[in-house]
């Protein structure tokens, strides 16, 4: 959620990153895509274990929380296959 | 390593490949040579053969594609996802697709094609993504000198879990990623860089951020494609905010990112005699720069730049307590930290003592 009193850009800024990680967690670690989520799916604990499952992936820390390390490891050119699942 | 979920493999080795669509930023010659040079490094580690053909079917189909390309895994435009492979089987089985909107090269510059293919057949044969950062199959790109490239032991060991040993009699090693949390870990150099510490060890340095105290490990070709591995010294001279490296009788000096232009050059440019050929650490503190070179120190003036005369002395005549040969050092609030073996030694030079020593690993967060 925007954090309240923040700078339009700041909101713009956090706005990008989440796309980021959902982008990425949807790619690469099976976080089901947007619009074909169940409730149960869509809830923030599922995202938070998917950002997880990423950041063990990489021996970063398991935070949950889209960090600037987590955030640059996504940001960097690599495979399309999947780190997890077929 | 990881094997593909379901362990899915060819029952055949001799398996055939067939370029479907090339590329049109490298000549076909080019385009051939690294795939097959691709197929070559995994060749070489295992049983399978790869042998080309131009018609017809084939094991593994490449192709350089755009966007959307009916296979249910969009390509994303310049960067982001380079390409994708299937693993082993029938049809779309064990093809790779390469992205036609990235930049590929023979070269250092991104992205170089030898690798990325190389990589890509690693998942046409059955592997997974590794997470070993220095492994082949590790799922970032990372560039390393296509000419001296030998496939890691973490990617060895899992082609031979699914096609079993080489068939050359004497079976292939591989380099193998240092681990931070390695007791016997030891540096080869130290060197600060703005504010960050870099620790040097054969191909890889970790990067330690000063406030984060995050680090974390990256290939020297990564940053410097014309670097040598196996850096044996390093300094910075924050006055002229430089970093020089050291590698047996030659020298490089960077600024931040950039090698600076007409290095390397030779070591004798400090005044070190002939029989000096390689340097063991080295230190830069007010305007003098410190040379450790087996038991002895040297000791440079860089504002008469030249070596100070009644040099060399022995180390511990000058740093009392440091009385093994010096790995690696360097200097952080007025102390001098000493790397020999596993160990580190902090020399504080107002104190002039060694004030505490403690297990090298402890930088890197271990």
């Amino acid at each position: 959620f925007p954090v309240p009193g923040g700078s339009p850009e700041e909101a713009d800024a956090q706005e990008m990153d989440t796309q980021v990680v959902q982008d990425y967690l949807e790619k690469f670690y099976q976080l089901p895509r947007r619009g074909l989520r169940s409730q149960r799916q869509n809830s923030p604990s599922v995202i938070v274990e998917k950002l997880k499952e990423m950041q063990r992936f990489f021996g970063l820390s398991e935070t949950g929380k889209p960090d600037q390390q987590t955030l640059a490891v996504m940001r960097k050119p690599r495979c399309g296959v999947p780190d997890s699942g077929d | 390593f990881m094997l593909t979920p379901g362990n899915p493999k060819w029952e055949q080795t001799n398996l055939t490949y067939r370029i479907i669509k090339y590329t049109t930023q490298l000549s076909e010659a080019d385009v051939e040579e690294a795939i097959k040079k691709a197929f070559q490094v995994w060749s070489n580690a295992s049983p399978l053969t790869f042998t080309k053909t131009s018609q017809g079917e084939a094991d593994i189909k490449i192709a350089f594609v755009q966007g959307d390309h009916g296979d249910n895994s969009p390509f994303d435009g310049p960067n982001g996802i380079l390409a994708h492979a299937f693993q082993p089987g029938q049809g779309v089985g064990g093809d790779a697709h390469f992205d036609e909107d990235e930049i590929w090269t023979m070269n250092s510059s991104s992205y170089n094609l030898f690798l990325v293919a190389a990589h890509e057949f690693g998942h046409s044969l059955g592997l997974a993504h590794s997470t070993d950062p220095g492994a082949l199959m590790y799922p970032n790109y990372a560039f390393r000198d296509p000419s001296t490239y030998t496939l890691p032991q973490d990617d060895i060991n899992g082609i031979q879990a699914i096609y079993g040993p080489s068939n050359n009699p004497i079976q292939p090693t591989g380099p193998s990623t240092p681990t931070a949390c390695d007791p016997r870990l030891t540096f080869d150099a130290i060197t600060t860089l703005r504010g960050e510490i870099l620790f040097f060890k054969d191909k890889y340095f970790w990067r330690r951020h000063p406030q984060l105290r995050i680090v974390e490990l990256n290939f020297i070709s990564l940053f410097w494609p014309s670097l040598p591995d196996g850096i044996q010294a390093a300094y910075e001279n924050v006055d002229e905010d430089l970093v020089f490296l050291f590698k047996g009788g030659q020298y490089w000096a960077l600024n931040g990112y950039d090698i600076e232009q007409g290095y390397p050059r030779d070591i004798s440019d400090y005044g070190f005699p002939s029989s000096v050929r390689a340097i063991d650490a080295a230190v830069y503190y007010r305007r003098k720069t410190y040379f450790f070179i087996n038991d002895q120190i040297w000791r440079y003036d860089n504002q008469r730049q030249s070596m100070e005369p009644g040099y060399p002395k022995a180390i511990a005549s000058i740093f009392p307590g440091i009385e093994t040969r010096v790995d690696a050092v360097f200097q952080q609030d007025h102390v001098f930290l000493f790397f020999s073996g596993p160990r580190y030694y902090a020399f504080n030079l107002d104190a002039h003592r060694v004030i505490r020593v403690d297990r090298s690993q402890r930088w890197l967060n271990c």
